[in-house]
């Protein structure tokens, strides 16, 4: 359900550029749950953001489904994102003038969906934020904003969800139910998961670990025990 | 070193305040390293920004050295912190419009401290961001910002260095050696070391483990080892 073919993605700064990823060609099947590990500057940010359509690679193709998000406008992605594509950011990228409810539902409400009430309540409390739904993000801990960001790309139940180190700030016991959570909503909805993870508690809920490395894939781990 | 008596710490938020520290009594030692461990939202920033002189406690005493922060005037507190206090915050907070290098002196040139050239190039490398100075932080990974955060709170060699979460977004190895650096900078320069984190590796590294939970500290763990 996601396809890289020979994407490359490069930064212009300094004397020569930067080659984030050096010619990445990956296939994730449709349904699968894969880990993505590597050192702090290897690209793992840059590969979930090309396959998510939140990027342009410099060359290459990315196919999500069977929509080649390389040859659409950026107007395109844009909408074939809102509703097939969920995102939780390494950032974060909370709206801060918005309430926790509100940035939950942002996807819906940019696709022009209402959103159902109490599958909004049930995101919460199973993200463990019940009772936080009016609070603005300023107001929160970093791991409760890191779950708003969580529950914001379940909300619109996409085809395919991509995690930038979704559990960063969470203790072991929070990142947990977290991974528990995107692993069944996964199966409830036939989803798609790419995680990017430097917990390899984490990496061993997925069926698979590939090892980014320089820009490359390098090697992979099936079915992951820790 | 840091001595805190009964804070508290509450938000107005909602109908009833939120109380993020319910009275927290503790003293660190000087030139101890301690860790702090507890869930998501048990109030462990809350803390730590307390205990630094970046936020006031709603009520009880905050002393740093053999100076009462909670007495000061926020000047004063901002004075006393450029001189004597290092902090790595949890989202970083670095200054978007700086280079890495300018981020990293920045208390210095705040003090009116020339920076010694030689000094930043170490502790640069020592962080593994050589190369790297004269970026802007939207053009780094999430762990090299964190690690540019780290490497400021270093760079004035303050009595007292604070780190929230340090190593939340990096890999295995680089936390490890960010570890290494922190334990053997405090060794170097005679500081007191306290670092909240989720990570139980470095929560291995610190001489004592303090758990927070509801905004109370519940038990501690003297010389963990994993
Ligand atoms: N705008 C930019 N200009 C120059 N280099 C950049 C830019 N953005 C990212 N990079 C570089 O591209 C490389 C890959 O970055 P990326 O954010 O994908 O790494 P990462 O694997 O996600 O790291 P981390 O684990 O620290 O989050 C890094 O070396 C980074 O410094
Ligand atoms: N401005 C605010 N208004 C209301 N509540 C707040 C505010 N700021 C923080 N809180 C609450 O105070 C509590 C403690 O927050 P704190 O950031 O100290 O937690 P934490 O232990 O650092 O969490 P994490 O591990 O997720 O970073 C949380 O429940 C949080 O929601
Ligand atoms: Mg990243
Ligand atoms: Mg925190």
């Amino acid at each position: 359900a996601v396809r890289l073919e020979q994407v490359v993605k490069t930064y212009p700064g300094g004397p020569t550029p930067v080659v984030a990823l050096d010619g990445v060609s990956l296939t994730v099947p449709a349904g699968a749950f894969v880990a993505v590990m590597g050192p702090s500057g290897s690209g793992k940010s840059t590969f979930l953001t090309c396959a998510a359509g939140l990027d342009r690679p410099t060359s290459g193709r990315v196919v999500v489904g069977d929509v080649d998000l390389t040859a659409l406008s950026p107007d395109a992605v844009t909408r074939f994102r809102r509703e097939h594509v969920g995102f939780v950011f390494q950032g974060y990228n909370l709206i801060g003038h918005l309430t926790v409810a509100e940035n939950v539902r942002l996807p819906l409400t940019l696709a022009g969906t209402r959103p159902d009430e109490a599958w909004l309540r049930e995101l919460l409390a199973a993200v463990g934020l019940e009772g936080l739904s009016e609070r603005l993000p300023g107001e929160l801990s970093g791991g409760q904003a890191q779950r708003v960001a969580i529950a914001r790309a379940l909300v619109a139940r996409p085809d395919v969800v991509f995690a930038d180190e979704p559990t960063g700030a969470l203790d072991g016991s929070t990142a947990d139910a977290i991974l528990r959570l995107l692993r069944s909503t996964a199966h409830r909805f036939g989803q798609t998961l790419v995680l990017v993870t430097h917990d390899p508690r984490a990496a061993a809920f997925a069926d698979q670990v590939l090892f980014l490395a320089d820009g490359r894939f390098r090697g992979q781990l099936v079915d992951p025990t820790v």
